[in-house]
């Protein structure tokens, strides 16, 4: 399974503030592949685990959180 | 930079037997991704560095020969 952010979602103005770090996240992958499809970006399990130690939450926890929020699709 | 690989080149039955493990490495990441393109596979830097272990050479060294055989092109 692989973890797929909507980055039309995470660009909105309205976004969750406490999430502005996965929207950093998602930029920087984008810059370092030279990737600008804009609608997707799918990134590693092992941006996940780094992601929670970041919020501090569990990986499956943080799933939750941004499915939730409708940012995150696990494919 | 990144390593890209012929796979064209790679699938020919003139291929360097010896270059064998790198053939059946690229087709076990085309697999593992779905990525059916057919032409070309970049693959991580980690990757090239696992097979120069196998093949008991430095990465450059690994790197040089196949540049020589078309295999690979770094971008
Ligand atoms: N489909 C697919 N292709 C893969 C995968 N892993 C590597 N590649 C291919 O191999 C190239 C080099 O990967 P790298 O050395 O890890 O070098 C990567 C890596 O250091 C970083 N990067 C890119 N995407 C991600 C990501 O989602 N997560 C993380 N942590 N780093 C990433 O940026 C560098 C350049 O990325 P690209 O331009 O995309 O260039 C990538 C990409 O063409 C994979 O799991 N799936
Ligand atoms: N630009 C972009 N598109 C995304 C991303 N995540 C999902 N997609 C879209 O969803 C499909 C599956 O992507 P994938 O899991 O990365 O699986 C991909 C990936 O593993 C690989 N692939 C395709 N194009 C490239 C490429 O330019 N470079 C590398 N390194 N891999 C590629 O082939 C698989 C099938 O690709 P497609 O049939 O084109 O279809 C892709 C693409 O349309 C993303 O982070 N960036
Ligand atoms: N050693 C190695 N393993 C590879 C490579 N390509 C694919 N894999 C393995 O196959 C899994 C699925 O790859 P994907 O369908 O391209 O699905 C990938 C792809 O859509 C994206 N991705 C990850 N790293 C990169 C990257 O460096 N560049 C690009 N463009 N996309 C990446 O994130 C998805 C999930 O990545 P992972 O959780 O790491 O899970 C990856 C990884 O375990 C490769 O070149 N080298
Ligand atoms: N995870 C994921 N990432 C994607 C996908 N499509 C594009 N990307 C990302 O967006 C970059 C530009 O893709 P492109 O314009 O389609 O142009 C690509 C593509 O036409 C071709 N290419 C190079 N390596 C590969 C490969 O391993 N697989 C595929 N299918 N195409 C590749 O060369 C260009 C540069 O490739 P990259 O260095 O890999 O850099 C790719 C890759 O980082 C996708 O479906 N999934």
């Amino acid at each position: 399974s692989k973890v797929m952010l909507d980055l039309r979602k995470l660009s909105r103005a309205d976004l969750d503030p406490e999430l502005a770090p996965v929207s950093r996240f998602a930029h920087t992958i984008q810059l370092q592949r030279g990737d600008f499809n804009g609608n997707v970006l799918t990134i590693r399990g092992e941006d996940l685990r780094a992601m929670s130690v970041m919020f501090g939450t569990e990986p499956s926890e943080l799933v939750v959180r941004l499915e939730d929020q409708g940012i995150l699709a696990q494919v």
